[in-house]
Order: C-alpha cells, then structure tokens, then sequence
C-alpha cells in the first residue's frame, strides 16, 4: 500500500495520470509483489514449547491460522471485523491464486476449555463460549 | 481442527521466534483475560488432589463437546455419565455444563491440636476465594475431604463427622459455629466426602469479613471427641492426591455488553 500511496502522490503532481498507475488490476498489484504475496499458514501453538506447562494443564496447545506478506487490507478504526472479512472474500474471489480468504469468520469460534494455574496454585477451569473476534481477515 | 477437535496431521509444527512467541504470548495471556504469565507453588511437581479433580472436569468437558460435535454430526445427544466421573450424578453435570468457570481453591490452614483444655479436637480449613473475578456467582460449591479406612484401629466403629462453618472467633473461648451438616460415617469407609457449601461460599464472597473458613469435628459412637487425623480424614501432611480442597461452579452473573466500535 505505501507503493500506492507513492504512485498517489506522483499522480497528483503530474497533470496526466501515468499509464496503468491507477488502473492496476488487483492482479497485476499483486504480481508484482508476488514474493510479499499475502499466505495464509497454519500453525500448532504448543504451550509446551511456550515453556508454560507448569501452569496451564490442559489443553496441550492448539491450532492457530495467521497470514504474512502483504494483506491488501489494513485494519483500522475504519475498517472492523465483519467489513474486512467481507472486502476479503470478495478479492479472493478475484484473485484466488494470490489473495486468501479470511482467516476467520468475525461471528462465530471455536468454544475452547482451559484449565490452568493461578499465582496461589488454585486451578481454574475456563470455558470460553462466546469468544468475539477482535480482528479477521488475513492477520 | 477437524470435527472432533484433532489437530490436523499436516499442520506444520516449527519453533517460533521469539519475537513471535513473545507476541504469541501476549495474545494468549489477553485471550485468556489476565495480566500475566501465574506463578504457581507447586510441590514436587505432581498433581495434587485439586488438580486431579479439575482434569477429570475438563476431560470431561472435552469429551462432551466432541460427543456433541459428533452428535451434530451423527444426530445423536451424548449423555454425560460415567461411572468413573465423580461427577456422575445428574445435578453435578448439570451444574458443569451450565458453569461457565469452575475454581479449586487450596486450604490456606489447618490446626490439628486442641486450642483450649476442654475444646473437642477439631480441624480447621480456609480458602482464600478474593482471585474471583467480578460479576460471577456460585451455582454451586463442594468441600471435598478424603477419608481412608481405619477399621484395623476402631473395628466395627461408627464416627460422627460434623461440618461447621465458623461465624465469630474469639481469642479466649471457641469460635461461634454453625452446623452445616452432620454424616455417620463407618471406620471401614474410604473414599472422597463431598458437603454442600454453596450458601456459604455465596457468603464469603458477597461478604469477605464473614469468611473465617470451616471447622471440621469427629466423635465416635459413644460421642468421645477423636481427631480427624485418627479417624481416617487426610489433612496436609497425608499423601498429595488425597489433599482436602473446595470446588466452586460459577456463572456470570453480569451481562458484559460489548462496546461498539
């Protein structure tokens, strides 16, 4: 995006929109960054290699998904879960090849139990029921 | 994860950065809602009793929501019943599946010895229950004692074993005390005793001060006063997973409403 923002800026100084500047398919965007591309990955959260088994007795770890490279779609206080998720799907319906979809959906998680530790050795079991997605798209 | 909560085969299992761990962590520790990474005492490194019985509750969680998984999938309702679960009656599950968050707490203190001459022998336990998160509300609470059989010095003796929940100390006679509940308990018995203390959980948390924990007495049939420890029940200085502890099933009480952003 700060490519774009650089292009922005150039567009404004010069009278004639350069050739394609602005009319970059998302695509063609994306070529270009190809090895920055936005991926998805899974990945296994051990607590186990965080080092924390002397406090959390159960689960052992679990699944996570996260994305690196670029994601078309910053999140801010403009854009919230439920917006980005959509914006996602429809560019990867586009794109499918170089833009993934959402990591999440922004309604509904998986309920996880966590049974751990506290500082005086009292042992809570937690369910988490409801958990609301704070950020979903691609991060 | 696939319907039944397994971690896919094909997921990449590779050491995080540490960056990336220390990032990992805070996301966790804020998930979870607490302000930093517990530093439990634990002895020896093994399980005592509390934990022993918080991992049965949670296998047992995880159990019924994979069989609940699977019987959306396959339509079918599990039921929650096992023998080996020591929740196996109806009502304990009953109060798991609506708890959103059970605690054991660890007995803070116990007196074995008579205080005054003529006090009958008596046990004291208190639980510190101030790390309750605000809004949540006991459903239900237990007090869980371990009882080993102790026919081969009483033979064919009965024990009277009553709970009292301590109302007022004084530093020059005995602790106002009131009877919460009683049980006739036969030497040869061995096992978990579990007794009802919502009430006054709910007490001791709605009022901190009123929180002078319990007091536990034993007689025999002829109504001799016994100490607990010769009478079977295990006290801090018996074997880790038979440790006394208190386990409380709560709900929260509040409805957190969720700031629009």
């Amino acid at each position: 995006s700060t490519g774009g923002k650089r292009r922005q800026q150039n567009r404004n100084r010069s009278t004639q929109p350069q050739d394609g500047s602005m009319g970059l398919g998302v695509a063609d965007y994306n070529n270009s960054d190809q090895k920055t591309a936005c991926r998805r990955h899974e990945l296994y959260v051990s607590f186990r290699e965080l080092g924390w088994q002397d406090w959390i007795i159960a689960p052992e770890g679990y699944a996570a998904n996260y994305c690196d490279g670029e994601c078309s779609f910053p999140l801010n206080a403009h854009m919230n879960a439920t917006n980005h998720a959509i914006v996602q799907t429809l560019v990867h319906l586009m794109n499918p090849e170089n833009v993934p979809k959402p990591c999440c959906a922004p309604t509904k998680l998986h309920a996880i139990s966590v049974l751990y530790f506290d500082d005086n050795s009292n042992v809570i079991l937690k369910k988490y029921k409801n958990m609301v997605v704070r950020a979903c798209g691609c991060h | 994860l696939d319907g039944n909560n397994e971690v896919h085969p094909g997921f990449i299992q590779r050491r995080l950065r540490t960056h990336a761990k220390r990032e990992m962590q805070r996301e966790i520790l804020s998930i979870l809602g607490l302000p930093h990474r517990p530093r439990p005492h634990l002895s020896h490194g093994k399980f005592n009793s509390a934990p022993l019985f918080m991992l049965d509750l949670y296998n047992t969680i995880s159990s019924d929501e994979k069989s609940q998984v699977q019987g959306m999938l396959d339509g079918y309702q599990s039921t929650l019943t096992t023998q080996s679960s020591p929740l196996a009656t109806y009502q304990e599950t009953a109060f798991l599946n609506d708890a959103d968050m059970v605690m054991s707490f660890v007995n803070l203190v116990e007196y074995d010895s008579k205080l005054f001459p003529q006090q009958r022998h008596h046990k004291e336990f208190k639980f510190n229950l101030s790390q309750i998160p605000k809004g949540e509300a006991v459903t239900a609470a237990e007090f869980r004692l371990y009882k080993e059989c102790v026919s081969h010095t009483f033979h064919n003796e009965t024990f009277l074993l009553k709970v009292y929940q301590v109302v007022k100390e004084h530093s020059d006679r005995e602790a106002d005390l009131f009877l919460l509940e009683s049980r006739r308990l036969w030497a040869a018995e061995e096992g978990w005793l579990e007794f009802d203390i919502t009430a006054t959980s709910n007490l001791w948390l709605m009022s901190p001060v009123h929180n002078l924990g319990l007091q536990v007495s034993m007689e025999t049939s002829s109504g001799q006063s016994i100490s607990v420890k010769e009478a079977g029940l295990v006290g801090h200085d018996g074997a880790l997973e038979k440790q006394p502890f208190m386990v409380a099933f709560f709900r929260i009480s509040e409805v957190y409403i969720r700031t629009a952003r």
